[in-house]
């Protein structure tokens, strides 16, 4: 289910991309080459949210792309908070901040009380206390977590308690939320780990 | 493979945490239960790098540490380099120029002449011309990627010209490498749109 969802985002993005380019139409096989999936797992994918390619033209690129977008609940942009704007927090408010027609970066949280009421590339920094209001008004489904790992669990306490239903999370710790809230780890110490054994042991398998 | 490698990571450094509280040893079960894998597969896991615990005490922790160590190819300091000393770059440096036992952070590069010859948390920035020189004198067989997506490949291209053997990418694009090269990519933008997709739609398995 998550790599289906994956899946789908990247060729959202491929499409958009090929749109961009002037291009009408593309095939399930040339989807499948610019993604590094089969032919066959693209378009099982685009059956599974309902849309099918004619054999002689292929896949309508706008059409498509409506129909991921409708799947993914656009237009309506999400709102979402970031805590801890510390030197990874403030790259990906730099990051997020641009892309405004997906989703929107409504604030930035610190426990520094130099970080707050400070804007960051246009996103206004806040202190904890602001969050129940800030996502009470924003109805903010997802946090991003960014704060040093000793933290982390009281953050995402406290997002889980503000009726927050997704995280993303860098702290490289293991967080318990309750079932109904959706947690994906970014542990980049870990994969920095994994590139470099994998430099030096190909990968056997 | 890539699964194993990222679990055994993750025990050492559980197992690191558990040395510096004073403990000596562990059981299976709890390796498992602060991972959060099976107590079947932590066994496994071990067994495969030739570790075997005693049922009465468990695992001797400082042991376990060492063998993971000589597992990963320690104590030699593996050398890395970055490329792209951007908002994302300069976060990633300040992160992993601390970690200085287990890889050394030895340059980063940048094609804006106005972040030559700066430093960033005591790390050095070269132009690119200069990789060719460091990467011969600190055999350094990893680089990290944090240029922007339309600059990737051609980054990529020098990093393999120049014997790098794995890739950690941040760039949002899929790179093309020989075989022998290992490459991680991070693709943030997409695990922040599947967090937004499941805090909506809950994961139904
Ligand atoms: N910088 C990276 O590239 C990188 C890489 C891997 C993992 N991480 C992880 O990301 C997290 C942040 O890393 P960083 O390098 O940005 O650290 P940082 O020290 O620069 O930033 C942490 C920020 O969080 C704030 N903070 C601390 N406790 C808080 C709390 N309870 N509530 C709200 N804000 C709080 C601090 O004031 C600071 O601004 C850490 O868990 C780190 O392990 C960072
Ligand atoms: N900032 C984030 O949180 C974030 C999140 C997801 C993905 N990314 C990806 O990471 C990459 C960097 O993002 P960023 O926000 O740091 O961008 P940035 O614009 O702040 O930094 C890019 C840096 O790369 C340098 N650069 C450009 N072309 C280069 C080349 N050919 N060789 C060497 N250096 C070159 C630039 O001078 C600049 O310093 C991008 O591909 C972006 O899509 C970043």
């Amino acid at each position: 289910m998550e790599k289906t969802i994956e899946r789908l985002a990247l060729y959202r993005r491929l499409l958009k991309n090929q749109s961009g380019k002037g291009n009408t139409h593309i095939f399930s096989h040339q989807l499948a080459g610019i993604s590094g999936y089969s032919a066959a797992i693209v378009r099982r994918d685009l059956m599974n949210i309902g849309y099918y390619g004619t054999p002689r033209h292929g896949y309508e690129i706008k059409a498509l792309i409506d129909c991921l977008n409708v799947f993914f609940n656009k237009p309506e942009v999400k709102s979402l908070i970031l805590v801890g704007a510390g030197n990874l927090g403030r790259a990906l408010i730099a990051y997020f901040i641009k892309d405004k027609t997906e989703y929107n970066l409504i604030a930035a949280f610190d426990s520094d009380p130099l970080k707050v009421n400070l804007k960051y590339n246009g996103c206004p920094c806040y202190s904890l206390e602001k969050i129940p209001e800030l996502i009470a008004a924003s109805q903010a489904s997802v946090g991003i977590i960014t704060v040093p790992a000793e933290n982390a669990q009281s953050v995402a306490d406290l997002l889980v308690e503000n009726k927050i239903k997704g995280i993303l999370n860098f702290a490289p710790v293991s967080l318990t939320v309750p079932e109904s809230v959706y947690v994906e780890n970014v542990d980049l110490a870990l994969m920095l780990e994994k590139v470099l054994y994998f430099s030096v042991h190909h990968r056997e398998g």
